[in-house]
């Protein structure tokens, strides 16, 4: 898969209604799927969330995703 | 720098939610 292809799927773990758009609330009801605390999910919400309006975009998770991946192949 | 701790706080926050999501996602713990 291509680094586009597992952001969106990622992307639509966290979008479990198929919004299109990602809230505090879906991430926050990944806290029992992932080894995460909520504090630790809010973080990675607030920090994804580049213009700070409180929903995440497929742009912005990706974007993020992007660094992620980035970061890992250096 | 407190900035710069943030920041790199951040950074392991999201490699760590990633690296969870690319788990659940190959189902390896």
């Amino acid at each position: 898969l291509t680094m586009l292809g597992k952001a969106h799927e990622f992307f639509r773990i966290c979008d479990v209604e198929g919004k299109g758009f990602i809230t505090r609330q879906d991430m926050q009801r990944l806290h029992p799927e992932l080894p995460l605390s909520l504090e630790e999910l809010e973080k990675v919400f607030v920090t994804l969330d580049a213009d700070g309006n409180g929903s995440l975009t497929p742009k912005e998770f990706t974007t993020g995703f992007s660094e992620f991946e980035k970061h890992v192949s250096c | 720098d407190p900035n710069m701790k943030a920041g790199a706080t951040s950074e392991g926050v999201l490699a760590n939610f990633f690296n969870s999501l690319l788990s659940k996602k190959t189902g390896s713990p």
